[in-house]
């Protein structure tokens, strides 16, 4: 097949020739939706002055922009009546399962970072980037430690007159539950399993950074440099990110807002699983 | 009340600053992370005799948190050595809820049974080569049996016994592409 989809009764989420996600259809509408994993190359300083410090455990300063990790993917696309996903392979350290369950009106993104070569001498900072094409208007909003929802606009204080040195960690804030994006048609919200930075540098743009490993100590106290190994290697991180997607009309029906809080509670307090290996003779009738 | 005080004493600790941003040094964090893992074991005492109570039983339930502590890995010891278990999903929420259950297992034929004496519909999903040859991975899981927890009552629990078929023909494996 040219084209890969996996989806359900609520959505579609395409693929393109590359691999990557292209686009989401909902409600019979095709929005394009594309993501990719980036890497931000740390930077570094001798840190004897406030303009010349290092990316370090404190501070997240790229170098630069942005790169992307990869031109294109490797996929596997495994299709259930109980769930449809596509596994992705970006390289030899970034891979990524996409699944939709029937009946849910979410796409689940299960990422696996690491370990980060260093070998370039480089530090990296890795991020899942969502592109779609909401006007979003240099707005976006943030959780605050789980409590309410914080408008941020780009490149913008509350209180003075911005003139901001590092456009892209100026324009970072902690993300410990969601991040979101809409103009007056659409919404698009991330939410996620643990604190991450986050921002959307461009309008209909998130992103969050889900993994990191750095060379050098950034001297505001640490006195190491965030490069934690396990095995002799880099760590390897594991996690999830939800996406919901959809109409942003605060009027109408489908209150994407009140979706997500609800995802919100099933996702952060989840039902506690618990295992019990039985014995031989503990049949199934003895079960009941 | 002396386990749930191993967690209370691990998280009054957790919240000094460099626990919660993460910029203690190495050494502290690994620290930190046993106090944390001592706390869970200590608590899981407390939650198996919770549940315990709550089903009425004098079975042995094994909260999976302190038996499956490699579930990010899609390992586990219990699900991948026993040929039946027993899964029960406890809801925390004060509404009905749902939830799919990914349990690690070896490639085979499984069935899952409610206890209302139904078959509940399961497939076998592949695990990523990528989680499969992580090194310090030891595990003989290279499916996860997925499920749907239907209906699990607000601040209650819905039981489930999973069982291996002597069959050799995987009936629950769906046909992979790749590209």
């Amino acid at each position: 097949e040219d084209n890969i989809s996996i989806g359900n009764e609520h959505l579609t989420v395409l693929f393109d020739a590359e691999g990557f996600m292209s686009s989401i259809v909902i409600d019979g509408e095709t929005h394009s939706l594309k993501q990719n994993y980036f890497w931000y190359q740390g930077a570094y300083g001798n840190n004897e002055e406030f303009r010349n410090r290092s990316s370090g455990a404190y501070i997240f300063r790229p170098n630069g922009t942005e790169k992307a990790i990869t031109e294109t993917v490797k996929v596997q696309v495994v299709k259930t009546d109980l769930v449809q996903e596509v596994h992705q392979v970006f390289n030899e350290w970034i891979s990524q399962v996409i699944r939709v369950y029937p009946g849910k009106e979410h796409v689940e993104l299960e990422w696996l970072v690491g370990p980060i070569p260093i070998d370039d001498g480089t530090g990296k900072e890795i991020i899942s980037r969502f592109d779609s094409d909401i006007a979003s208007n240099g707005a976006f909003w943030t959780d605050s430690n789980g409590r309410e929802m914080l408008r941020r606009v780009r490149n913008k204080r509350e209180t003075w007159e911005l003139e901001l040195q590092e456009p892209v960690s100026g324009n970072y804030y902690p993300v410990t539950a969601k991040i979101a994006i809409e103009d007056e048609h659409y919404r698009m919200a991330l939410l996620n399993d643990r604190a991450q930075g986050g921002s959307s540098l461009q309008d209909g743009q998130l992103e969050l950074m889900v993994h990191r490993r750095l060379l050098r100590d950034d001297a505001f106290g640490v006195g190491e440099a965030l490069n934690e190994t396990q095995f002799g290697a880099g760590l390897v991180a594991r996690g999830k990110h939800w996406l919901i997607f959809g109409s942003s009309r605060k009027d109408g029906s489908p209150n994407l807002v009140a979706k997500e809080r609800f995802l919100q509670n099933q996702v952060l307090l989840p039902s506690w699983t618990f295992v019990n290996a039985v014995a031989d003779d503990f049949t199934y009738d003895e079960y009941l | 009340e002396d386990h749930l005080t191993v967690l209370r004493d691990a998280m009054g600790v957790m919240q000094h600053h460099d626990a919660i941003t993460g910029t203690e040094k190495q050494h502290v964090a690994d620290d930190y992370a046993r106090m944390l893992y001592n706390a869970f074991e200590a608590c899981s005492v407390n939650t198996r005799s919770a549940l315990n109570q709550l089903a009425g039983e004098r079975n042995s339930f094994q909260f999976e948190w302190n038996y499956c502590k490699n579930q990010n890995i899609s390992a586990c010891d219990i699900t991948e050595g026993a040929d039946s278990s027993v899964v029960l999903l406890y809801n925390p929420l004060g509404y009905s809820s749902d939830s799919f259950v990914r349990l690690p297992v070896p490639e085979g034929s499984y069935l899952v049974r409610n206890d209302r004496g139904q078959t509940v519909q399961s497939t076998l999903i592949p695990i990523p080569a990528s989680v499969i040859d992580l090194p310090f991975r030891e595990s003989s899981a290279t499916h996860e049996l997925v499920f749907h927890a239907e209906q699990i009552a607000p601040v209650g629990y819905r039981s489930y016994y999973v069982s291996k078929e002597k069959s050799s023909v995987s009936s629950n494996t769906p046909m992979a592409v790749s590209q």
